[in-house]
């Protein structure tokens, strides 16, 4: 039988071990496996492989510690702007959507982009109305808000310059809301 | 940003890609996330690619394709291409950050030029692995 499987990321950038804590650490390394698992799961069953990456996708979408949907970052005027893609290799079909931010799952709106309309990329408003018509499930935008993720944004202000993912490695300290347990993760600071 | 690729038993790629984008950005800027064959691609001929990192000279580099066309057009392996796509084509040009890929024989790869990335896999022939760090 053909190997089947899959492979996953949450983002790169000056991720230092010395300024990981443990916490932290099990943390990132428990939502990698939680999503590897969901995209497994599918694969195992004969599903598709889109349906295994849109699977795998959302579990990190839904967690506040990676740079999308849930936890996304901030842009300069405080708003998250979220993007996505997907492509499939059978028929190079594919569908993406930008800047949008009323979107639960923007990953979810790139599949129904590649599969519900002609086209590839939609942006904006256009594309949350496409959303909205296909049945997708919308979020007011403070589903998406994270206080660390907000705090990145002032001090990136401060600094008059923009960041990406997770880089850098200054320590703050962050306090979860589901646990109230303090612990530290990497600042995420990538200068353009 | 996160990602995916994966293949399914019926030897069908896809790949995915999902981001905030770039913290503090302005003018509706819009980074290669969202745009195929830059950030994301697939083709059932060759691999699938998810990227992460400074969207621009993803863009620039059309980095997901060209990992792709380098195994379609010079018969390279999956790792070869995308460490030469990311490792050094990418370094040379300035850009910062990985990519994840799976080709249509289930080979994985995970290159990156950034001190970490947060990743893994996992294959039905019982191969896993989750890592973050550059030693690991």
């Amino acid at each position: 039988q053909l190997k089947y499987g899959l492979v996953i990321h949450g983002g790169a950038g000056t991720i230092l071990r010395e300024n990981m804590s443990a916490e932290a650490e099990k943390a990132y390394r428990q939502k990698l496996d939680e999503s590897l698992a969901a995209g497994y799961a599918i694969l195992e069953q004969g599903g598709e492989a889109t349906d295994a990456v849109i699977a795998a996708i959302q579990v990190m979408e839904q967690s506040e510690l990676f740079n999308a949907a849930k936890g996304a970052v901030f842009t300069h005027e405080g708003r998250n702007e979220m993007d996505a893609s997907i492509m499939r290799g059978d028929d190079l079909n594919a569908g993406a959507v930008a800047g949008v931010r009323h979107i639960k799952s923007p990953i979810s709106a790139a599949k129904a982009v590649m599969e519900q309309s002609p086209h590839v990329l939609l942006s904006g408003a256009g594309a949350e109305e496409f959303a909205t018509e296909q049945g997708l499930e919308m979020a007011d935008t403070s589903y998406f808000f994270t206080e660390r993720r907000w705090k990145s944004l002032q001090r990136a202000i401060e600094r008059e310059k923009p960041e990406l993912d997770h880089d850098d490695q200054k320590k703050a300290v962050e306090k979860s809301p589901k646990s109230s347990l303090i612990y530290s993760v990497p600042e995420d600071y990538k200068f353009g | 940003t996160v990602g995916c690729a994966a293949l399914d038993k019926n030897g069908n790629l896809a790949a995915g890609t999902s981001t905030g984008g770039m913290t503090n950005k302005r003018w509706n800027r819009i980074g290669d996330s969202p745009i195929i064959g830059a950030g994301t691609y697939a083709n059932n001929a060759t691999c699938a690619v998810s990227s992460t990192g400074h969207g621009e000279y993803f863009i620039r580099s059309v980095v997901a394709y060209d990992i792709s066309a380098l195994m379609e057009y010079q018969s390279l392996s999956l790792k070869e291409a995308s460490e030469k796509v990311v490792i050094k084509k990418l370094v040379e040009r300035g850009g910062s950050g990985g990519i994840i890929a799976i080709d249509k024989d289930g080979n994985v790869s995970m290159p990156f030029n950034t001190k970490g990335m947060y990743r893994g896999f996992r294959l039905s022939n019982g191969e896993a692995k989750i890592a973050i760090y550059e030693e690991e």
